[in-house]
């Protein structure tokens, strides 16, 4: 957490590392500004701001100055929000586990079950991937194509059948087949989109899937908590894959959304390569967030 | 002596809140907000505030209106911008707009690395009715973007060329992107004539250094902002068109080929406040 501090260290000494109030007000409101533009939402900025401030007014037995316990305060309570270590998939331990990856348009799902894929296969799992987006043009081309490339079976989606037809389908013949782990890609939509978001809510209640994986682009700005709140209010997502994190950006949306819905980050995408997925890292968006 | 601030306290702080969950950005929030107080001041009533402050956008977004039906037959179109944005369809909904003006459209499925890309595109040429260029999977991008110029040259066509997404700080992608242009260039002297960059709405505050990095690589001379039929504002526009100057070309709204709107500042306005 050194690079955190030195960040802000700059935002302190322009502020002249006095501690009365107005410097101390002027600090808050630097972090607070600092942190809006990293793309982290106004309630939870607040809410961070407001604990932050709590812990300050109780005494401090090392005799800290107050920016140095506020800095250390805020990178404490941003390890707690992105949480420890990445939490395990849930999978049964015996049987087949169905995972359902869902998400707005582009941010990464058919790039991410490939690489769920292989990251399941790694850990000696027998996958089976099947193409639910019968919309977008070459879609189940371009799963099937992840697919042939990873060496690992596609089901053979028909674009003129309902994804939840084809998804119980699939489930039926991966149980019959003793597959341990059957990965549903589905279309991107709009989470103010009803009937899409309808239809996502039908599929999570003909597949019972052990683990829905929401997806999102870790480049989001301030609608990312609106949005996966109506993920959650359709299919109560259990993890999420972060994805396009090689782009480098602030995280603040991450660090919102997690705050704002508890659901973990297991996954983070840092690249366009099935190989570009690495469990979860906190500390990668901590930094970069008080940058 | 401090003069006397345009606005109370929490009329100031409605009027930040609603730029920022617009994704302005503070510092665009708060420049925008001091040019209000200097036009309104001592007004206090909040739904007058907001309608001026919905005029001002409009009015300041209104020197930055791209042309969308600018380019002509002969000239190249070349679609840029990251992972996901809506690159294909965009040039999916151009090729349909300008075919539909009668304008003759060759388009370029330059994007040879992401699993069936060209296939995408050659789906969305068979719904619109246009000529799909490509190569094989794992070709040289800049060799279809090349191949395609030459197609429509031949048939007096706007040549319009998707390429891979790419992330802005990737410095071999980036390049990768320069010599696609620079082999365009040397198809056709003073190709491309237009580089559109296609942004997501529903991003933050990334998509400033997006333009940045994809300006100071290729020349931008259009932006997309697509996805505005989400959730997302696309506030960024604003501290975008303010330093680069860059105009805003078209809106995509949707999925399918008529899912294009040429950039209209009110409307635009009208959805942030
Ligand atoms: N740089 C980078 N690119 C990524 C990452 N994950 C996905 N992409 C790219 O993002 C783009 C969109 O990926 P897709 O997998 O097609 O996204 P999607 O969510 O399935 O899109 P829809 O099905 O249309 O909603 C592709 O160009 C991917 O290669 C990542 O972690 N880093
Ligand atoms: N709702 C909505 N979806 C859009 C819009 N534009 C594109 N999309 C969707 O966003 C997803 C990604 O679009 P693409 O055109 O494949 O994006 P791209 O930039 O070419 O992606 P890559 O080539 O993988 O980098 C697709 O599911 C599109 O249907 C839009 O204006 N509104
Ligand atoms: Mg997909
Ligand atoms: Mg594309």
């Amino acid at each position: 957490f050194e690079r955190l501090t030195e960040g802000l260290t700059g935002a302190l000494s322009a502020l002249g590392g006095r501690a009365d109030d107005s410097t101390r007000h002027a600090f808050i409101e630097t972090i607070r500004d600092r942190l809006l533009d990293a793309d982290a939402h106004p309630d939870v900025v607040g809410d961070l701001i407001e604990r932050l401030e709590n812990r300050l007014s109780r005494p401090d037995d090392e005799g800290r100055p107050a920016s140095e316990r506020f800095l250390t305060g805020l990178e404490e309570e941003i390890a707690r929000i992105l949480g420890g270590q990445a939490e395990p998939l849930r999978l049964r331990s015996s049987g087949t586990s169905a995972v359902m990856v869902v998400g707005l348009q582009g941010t990464g799902k058919t790039t991410s079950v490939g690489k769920l894929a292989q990251h399941l296969r790694t850990q000696k799992k027998n996958v089976m991937l099947v193409p639910l987006d019968v919309k977008r043009p070459a879609a189940i081309e371009q799963l099937q194509i992840l697919g042939r490339d990873l060496d690992i079976p596609v089901w053979d989606t028909d674009a003129r059948q309902k994804p939840v037809k084809v998804a119980r389908a699939a489930l039926k013949a991966a149980e019959k087949q003793k597959v341990d782990v059957v990965i549903f890609d589905t279309a991107g939509r709009l989470a103010i989109d009803q009937e899409l978001m309808r239809e996502l809510t039908q599929l999570r209640d003909k597949l019972r899937p052990q683990e829905i994986l929401y997806v999102m682009d870790a480049m989001a700005g301030q609608t990312a908590v609106q949005t996966a709140e109506r993920f959650v209010e359709a299919v109560r997502p259990s993890g999420m894959i972060l994805t396009k994190v090689d782009a480098d950006p602030r995280g603040g949306a991450v660090l919102s959304v997690r705050a704002r819905t508890g659901i973990p980050v297991k996954f983070m995408g840092v690249g366009e390569k099935a190989s570009d997925f690495e469990p979860f890292d906190p500390t990668r968006i901590a930094r970069r967030l008080l940058d | 002596f401090r003069r006397k601030p345009a606005f109370d306290d929490e009329t100031r702080e409605q009027l930040r809140e609603t730029l920022i969950g617009a994704d302005f950005g503070t510092t665009a929030a708060d420049a925008v907000i001091e040019a209000l107080g200097r036009k309104a001041r001592g007004v206090n009533d909040l739904d007058a505030l907001l309608a001026a402050l919905r005029e001002a956008l409009a009015e300041r977004l209104a020197a930055f209106v791209g042309d969308v039906d600018a380019p002509q037959p002969g000239e190249v179109v070349l679609i840029v911008g990251i992972n996901g944005s809506g690159k294909t369809t965009s040039v999916a909904r151009l090729a349909h707009r300008w075919k539909e003006q009668g304008k003759p459209v060759v388009i370029g499925a330059a994007d040879t690395f992401r699993a069936a890309a060209a296939e995408q595109l050659e789906v969305w040429g068979e719904r619109v009715g246009v000529r799909v260029v490509r190569q094989k999977a794992g070709a040289d991008p800049a060799a279809v973007a090349f191949d395609t110029v030459q197609a429509a040259q031949a048939a007096n066509a706007i040549a319009l060329i998707d390429t891979a997404g790419r992330i802005h700080g990737d410095q071999g992608l980036m390049e990768e992107l320069k010599k696609i242009r620079r082999v365009i260039g040397k198809a056709v002297e003073g190709a491309p004539q237009h580089v559109w960059l296609t942004l997501d709405a529903s991003q933050g505050q990334t998509a400033i250094e997006q333009a940045r990095r994809f300006h100071e690589a290729v020349g931008v001379t259009g932006l997309i902002v697509n996805k505005l039929d989400g959730e997302g504002m696309a506030g960024f526009v604003y501290p975008i068109t303010e330093e680069l100057g860059i105009p805003i070309i078209a809106i995509g709204v949707g999925e399918g080929m008529e899912d294009l709107e040429p950039f209209a500042p009110e409307r635009f306005a009208a959805q942030i406040v």
